[in-house]
């Protein structure tokens, strides 16, 4: 566990916070797309199922408890009990698109072909576009609300200090994985008009607003 | 060793 390990898990579960809080406190999922909720929980489930199978240690299984937990959770208060708040008029990403390409590449490029490792290299996959059906959604609005852009950073900021974390370790460790690396740079790269935004906006205390 | 890491990391 180095800084940028530390600091990228913080920002995560920080993120995931966040989305729960505002959703909590406003009793509305109004500006989020209950379509990149969906692949998260889905991310969070098909990567953690070695919870079943390794122990390493009480923080990483806490995490990754919290990591599942907090996904449902979302799940259930965006399509249960806030569900007249939903704006799925917005919400139109097909994430068919995401998941056919996503589950070939993993049945294809992997580093073993057994089932746990095969749905572990699919979430790291499907991770790095996870966002897009949010991005999509803010697009098509338009804006994105501050608190909804604070999630977005927190969020991104986690796989930018991630690679961070990885470029540590090739270094100090000689650790180097190309899966997780490349997912992991798709994901930042996705991030990075948003990042813009939110720091030439966002942090000057106006509305995450896109240009017409 | 990476089988280790990858259940290391979240």
């Amino acid at each position: 566990m180095n800084i940028f390990r530390l600091a990228g898990d913080i920002a995560h579960l920080l993120a995931v916070i966040i989305l729960l809080l505002k959703i909590w406190k406003s009793r509305s999922c109004a500006g989020i797309s209950g379509r990149s909720q969906l692949l998260f929980a889905i991310v969070y489930t098909t990567r953690y199922l070695d919870l079943l199978t390794n122990f390493v240690s009480i923080y990483n299984s806490v995490m990754k408890v919290v990591f599942i937990a907090a996904s449902y959770a979302t799940l259930y208060l965006m399509y249960m009990k806030f569900k007249a708040t939903y704006d799925h008029n917005h919400d139109t990403f097909r994430i068919e698109f995401l998941l056919i390409p996503v589950t070939a590449l993993a049945l294809l490029v992997n580093h073993e072909f057994s089932v746990l490792e095969i749905l572990w290299t699919f979430s790291i996959y499907l991770e790095s576009v996870a966002i897009l059906p949010q991005l999509f959604m803010v697009s098509k609005t338009g804006e994105a609300e501050s608190i909804t852009s604070h999630y977005l950073f927190a969020l991104g900021s986690y796989r930018a200090l991630y690679l961070l974390n990885w470029i540590y370790r090739y270094y100090f460790e000689g650790f180097f994985d190309p899966i997780a690396v490349v997912a992991g740079v798709v994901q930042t790269v996705l991030y990075c008009d948003f990042f813009y935004l939110y720091i030439t906006k966002v942090l000057k205390g106006k509305k995450l607003s896109l240009p017409a | 060793d990476d089988a280790a890491d990858k259940h290391d990391e979240l």
